[in-house]
């Protein structure tokens, strides 16, 4: 474990909380796009079965139930409880066209030809783009709740630690996982827009709103 | 080692 991990797990179950709770005290679920919190769901659920097959710490194992747990009571506030509040007309992205080529993709390029092994692979490709519906619906909407900026903000950030740790780990530990890396990049790299939006907005007390 | 073998990453 190294500071930039260490950091970038907690700027993940921030954003994990701040949405949930976003939407708890709100009662409201509008500007949330209810397809990316599935896929969020799906990149746990795919990515966390080794929570039955292995134990490789308390930290490790309390953060993937809190994870899962979080995702799971998102998509049923989104769909069941405050399903009226859900904006169904602005969250129109075509999800298959992201788990099609992904499932595909996860057989063609991994690191073993077993079950575990595609799924996580699967999950670790889904992660990369899950957000798409959501920055989809708030280029729709044309604007986002400053709150959803900050949910958006620390989950593009987590990723974004996660490549100085896989750069700390390979200088350090001679470790890397080139699955994950481009995955990585390409999923930060699709937060560069937002980011840029953030920090020259919503950083100086504006409200987001596109076009730009 | 090209991917360590446990996957210790969330």
């Amino acid at each position: 474990m190294n500071i930039f991990r260490l950091t970038g797990d907690l700027s993940h179950l921030a954003a994990i909380i701040i949405l949930l709770l976003k939407i708890w005290k709100s009662r409201s679920c509008a500007g949330i796009s209810g397809k990316s919190q599935v896929l969020f769901a799906l990149v746990f659920t795919t990515r966390y079965l080794d929570l039955l097959t292995s134990f490789i710490s308390l930290y490790n194992t309390t953060m993937k139930v809190i994870y899962i747990g979080c995702s799971y009571a998102t998509v049923y506030l989104i769909y069941m409880k405050l399903k009226a509040t859900y904006d169904g007309n602005h969250d129109t992205f075509r999800v298959e066209f992201l788990i099609v080529p992904v499932g595909g993709l996860a057989f063609l390029v991994n690191h073993d030809f077993s079950p575990l092994e595609i799924l996580w692979t699967f999950s670790i490709y889904l992660e990369s783009v899950a957000i798409l519906p959501q920055l989809f619906m708030i280029s729709k909407t044309g604007e986002a709740e400053t709150i959803t900026t900050h949910y958006l903000f620390f989950l593009g950030l987590y990723r974004a630690l996660y490549l100085i740790n896989w750069i700390w780990r390979f200088y350090f530990e001679g470790f890397f996982d080139m699955i994950a890396i481009v995955a990585g990049v390409v999923q930060t790299i699709l937060y560069c827009d937002f980011f840029y939006l953030y920090v020259t907005k919503v950083l100086k007390g504006k409200k987001l709103s596109l076009p730009a | 080692a090209f991917r360590q073998m446990e996957k210790d990453e969330l």
